[in-house]
C-alpha cells in the first residue's frame, strides 16, 4: 500500500543452514535466531512471534513473515540477509 | 500411464535394478495424493530405506508412500490427501505400480504404470486446487531435502521467470542440489507467445511437453456428412442434435444466464469450459480453442476445433434449414507425427541466463491417464458428477514426471550419481526432434529433444558440474561473494577478482546457447569436461558436428578424447562463430561424442531471439 502499513508475506533468504535443527515442536537455535533478527527491526508494540509463517531451519536458512515494505527494507540491509522477496503464487501446469 | 512409457522406450519389461531402484526416494510437492489408489498400493515392497527421516501427518502412509505432509502459511492439523487429482496424478506418472485394466470410460485404456514402480515416494503438498504460494514451497523444499529425498518433482511455474534468489523454487532447487538432490521441474505451459520458459535454473531441469504417438480423437459429424473436430468426449455418441449458436455470441456463464438450449449443441467461438452450456441444458458443445492438439474432458459431449474448421460449421448453419451434428465417442488413433511439442508448452530464451538452454529436454504431456481423486470430477468441473479412478489431463506438469521418473531410473543403476551428471544422461541421450515439426525456435522449444530413458543408464559420457561450478556462474550473471558465501557457508571468497570473472557459458552444462545480435559477427567458446561412466578401461571418443548450416561455424578442440580409467575428466573446447543476419531466428547444430557404441549429443544455437 502507498503508506507503507500493509503487511504482506515476504520470503527472508539467508543462504546455508549452519545448524540444522531436527527439533519438530522445541525452539530451535535458528528459530531463535530468526526471532531475533526479526525483533530487531520490529517496533515494541510488535513481535516476531506474531509475525513469522514459517522458520526454514532443517536444510535451508531463512523465515517468511508477514512484513511492510519499510521492514522489508530494513531487513535487506543485515547482516546474513541474502534476499527478501514477496510471496509469489504459482500454478500447477 | 498406459502408452506414454512404452513410447519413450522404456517398457513393462525394461532392464531395471530392482533393489536400487526400491532405495530411491522421490518427493513430490503437489497437491498431495489420494492414497488409496491402487497404483499406491505397497504390496511386495519391503519397509522404507533406513535413511529415511520423513515423517506422516495427519496421514497413513505405506510403503509406498513412506511420508506426507501439507503446507499452508504455516497451518497445522492440515491434509495431505489430494482434493485436486493433480498430486495423484503425477506420484502415480513417477512411481505408480502396475495397474491392469484401467481407462477413462474405456478411453486410453490399458495397464497404467509409473516409470519407476518400485521407487518410493514422498508426498509435500504445498498446492491448494489451483494456488500455490512461495512460502509454502520453500517449507517444503526444507522438509524434503533434511527427510532425504533422491529426487524432487515439481510440476508447478510462473507466467515468467524470476531471478534465482527471489524465487523459491530456484533456492530450494539449488539447497536440494547441494545435497545431491536434483529437482526436475515443468518448463511451463505459456506457450510460443505467452510467456517464457520457467524454473530456468542450471541446477534443476527444465521439461517442456510434447505428444506420444496415441491421439485421443471425438469426430463431430454434421447433418450433410461432413467431419470435423477432435478431442476428448467420455459420453456416449450424441446423435443428430440441432446445432445452436448462443444469441449473445459468448458461451461465458454470464452471457448464456437465462437461456436455455435443451437438447442443442451449442456452438461457442470464444472458449469455454464448458460451464456454461451445461448450465444453459445443452446436450453437447463445440468449442474454438487454439490448443487442438490437447483432448481436455469437459462436463458434457465435446469438441474442440479450430476457428478455421467453426467457420466451416457457420456456413454450413448458415446454408441450412435445420442444421444438426452428432458428436462421436472419442477413440485412440495412432500419430505418425509424434513426438510434438504440445501447443501449450513454454519456449525458451531464457530470461534469467540467456546462455543457459532451457527447456532442456520434452516428455510426453499430452493426453496422460494416470491416477486421480475421487473427490474431484474428471472435468474439474464441481458440477460435474463424473468421477474416476484415473483421469486424463494434459501439461507440462504430465511431462515433468516423465522426466523425474526417468532420473529416478538412471539413479537406480548409478546411485552416487550427482544431480549434474544425472541430468547430463537425461539431455545427452534424448532422442532429436524435427524442427520441422515444431515451429517457433528449433531447441528453444524442445531443448536437447524427447527424453530416452533406456539410453539414459548408459549415456557413456556425462557433464558433470558441483556446487563451485553454479557459485562461478552465479558470480558472472553478477551475483556478489558476500550473497554467495551466505549460501554457500562457504569461509572463502566466492567470486574471483572482476577480471576473471567468467561467463555463462563457461558452465559445463550439457547444452550450449548463444544469443547473438542480428548482423553482427560473434565468436563464443564453451569451456567442456566429460567424465567418463561408460567402459571401465581404455576408450577413445570423437567428435563430429552435426547440421551446423552456412550461417555459423562449429570448431571442436580436441577431436578426440582416450580415456584410460572409469571417471576420467577430459577437456575439450568448442568454438561458435558466424553471423546471424536478422531478428527473430535460430541455427542449430550439436557436438557428438562418440565410441562407436555410445553417442553423447550436445546440442548448440544460436539465436536472435529477444
Amino acid at each position: 500500500s502507498s503508506d507503507g502499513d500493509e503487511k504482506q508475506v515476504y520470503i527472508v533468504y539467508m543462504g546455508h543452514q549452519h545448524e540444522p535443527s531436527e527439533s519438530a515442536d522445541g525452539f530451535s537455535a535458528a528459530e531463535a535466531a530468526h526471532h531475533k533478527l526479526l525483533n530487531q527491526i520490529l517496533d515494541d508494540s510488535s513481535s516476531a512471534l506474531d509475525r513469522i509463517v514459517y522458520s526454514y531451519r532443517r536444510s535451508i536458512n531463512g523465515f517468511a513473515a508477514r512484513l511492510t515494505e519499510q521492514e522489508r527494507q530494513k531487513l535487506s540491509t543485515m547482516e546474513g540477509v541474502v534476499s527478501v522477496f514477496p510471496s509469489r503464487t504459482y500454478q500447477l501446469q | 500411464t498406459t502408452r506414454s512409457w512404452d513410447f519413450l522406450g522404456l517398457p513393462r519389461n525394461a532392464r531395471r535394478s530392482l533393489p536400487t531402484e526400491g532405495e530411491v526416494i522421490v518427493g513430490m510437492l503437489d497437491t498431495g495424493v489420494w492414497p488409496d489408489s491402487p497404483s499406491f498400493s505397497d504390496d511386495g515392497l519391503g519397509p522404507p530405506p533406513g535413511r529415511w527421516k520423513g515423517a506422516c501427518h495427519n496421514f497413513t502412509c505405506n510403503n509406498k508412500i513412506i511420508g506426507a505432509r501439507a503446507y499452508r502459511q504455516g497451518r497445522a492439523g492440515l491434509s495431505p490427501v489430494d482434493t485436486a487429482g493433480h498430486g495423484s496424478h503425477t506420484a502415480s506418472t513417477v512411481a505408480g505400480r502396475v495397474v491392469e485394466g484401467v481407462g477413462l470410460a474405456g478411453v486410453a485404456a490399458g495397464s497404467a504404470r509409473g516409470g519407476v514402480p518400485a521407487a518410493r515416494l514422498a508426498i509435500y503438498k504445498i498446492c491448494w486446487d489451483d494456488f500455490c504460494a512461495s512460502e509454502d514451497m520453500l517449507a517444503a523444499f526444507d522438509d524434503a531435502i533434511a527427510d532425504g529425498v533422491d529426487l524432487i518433482s515439481f510440476s508447478i511455474g510462473g507466467k515468467l521467470p524470476v531471478p534465482y534468489f527471489e524465487d523459491a523454487a530456484a533456492i530450494g532447487s539449488f539447497h536440494a542440489m547441494r545435497r545431491g538432490v536434483l529437482t526436475s521441474a515443468s518448463a511451463g505451459n505459456s506457450a510460443l507467445t505467452g510467456g517464457r520458459v520457467c524454473n530456468v535454473a542450471p541446477w534443476m531441469l527444465s521439461v517442456a511437453a510434447s505428444s506420444t504417438d496415441r491421439r485421443l480423437v471425438a469426430k463431430l459429424v454434421l447433418g450433410n456428412g461432413k467431419t470435423i473436430g477432435a478431442s476428448v468426449n467420455i459420453f456416449p455418441k450424441l446423435e443428430k442434435a440441432p446445432l445452436a449458436l448462443p444469441v449473445n455470441g459468448s458461451c461465458q456463464p454470464e452471457s448464456l444466464a437465462g437461456q436455455l438450449y435443451s437438447g442443442k449443441i451449442l456452438l461457442c467461438p470464444g472458449g469455454s469450459n464448458g460451464t456454461g452450456p451445461l448450465r444453459a441444458g445443452a446436450a453437447g458443445t463445440v468449442i474454438v480453442n487454439d490448443e487442438p492438439d490437447i483432448a481436455f474432458v469437459f462436463p458434457l459431449p465435446e469438441v474442440t476445433i479450430t476457428q478455421d474448421q467453426f467457420t466451416e460449421i457457420l456456413a454450413y448453419v448458415n446454408r441450412t434449414r435445420n442444421p444438426v451434428g452428432s458428436i462421436h465417442s472419442t477413440k485412440a488413433t495412432f500419430d505418425s507425427e509424434a513426438p510434438t511439442v504440445a501447443s501449450f508448452s513454454s519456449t525458451g530464451p531464457n530470461l534469467i541466463s540467456p546462455g543457459i538452454l532451457k527447456p532442456d529436454l520434452a516428455a510426453p504431456g499430452i493426453d496422460i491417464l494416470a491416477a486421480w481423486t475421487p473427490l474431484t470430477p474428471v472435468s474439474g468441473n464441481h458440477k460435474d458428477n463424473r468421477f474416476a479412478a484415473y483421469n486424463i489431463i494434459s501439461g507440462t506438469s504430465m511431462a515433468c514426471p516423465h522426466a523425474t521418473a526417468a532420473a529416478a531410473y538412471v539413479k537406480s543403476f548409478h546411485p552416487g550419481w550427482s544431480p549434474a551428471m544425472i541430468m547430463s544422461a537425461l539431455i545427452t541421450t534424448a532422442t532429436p526432434m524435427d524442427p520441422g515439426r515444431n515451429p517457433g525456435g528449433g531447441e528453444l522449444v524442445y531443448g536437447a529433444g524427447q527424453l530416452n530413458p533406456a539410453r539414459a543408464r548408459d549415456p557413456g559420457l556425462v557433464y558433470d558440474a558441483r556446487e563451485d561450478d553454479y557459485v562461478r556462474m552465479l558470480c558472472a550473471e553478477g551475483y556478489n561473494s558476500t550473497q554467495l558465501r551466505a549460501v554457500t557457508g562457504a569461509n572463502a571468497a566466492a567470486c574471483p577478482a572482476g577480471g576473471e570473472r567468467s561467463a555463462a557459458a563457461d558452465l559445463n552444462y550439457p547444452t550450449m546457447a548463444h544469443h547473438a545480435a542480428p548482423g553482427k559477427n560473434f565468436t563464443v567458446r564453451f569451456p567442456r569436461a566429460v567424465t567418463n561412466v561408460g567402459a571401465p578401461g581404455r576408450s577413445v571418443y570423437t567428435a563430429r558436428i552435426v547440421g551446423s548450416g552456412p550461417l555459423i561455424t562449429v570448431a571442436v578442440a580436441p577431436r578426440r578424447l582416450a580415456f584410460s580409467r572409469l571417471l576420467q575428466k577430459l577437456s575439450f573446447t568448442v568454438t561458435v562463430s558466424g553471423a546471424l543476419p536478422v531478428g527473430n531466428e535460430f541455427v542449430s547444430a550439436a557436438v557428438v561424442w562418440s565410441d562407436g557404441v555410445r553417442q553423447v549429443r550436445s546440442p548448440i544455437i544460436v539465436h536472435t531471439v529477444d
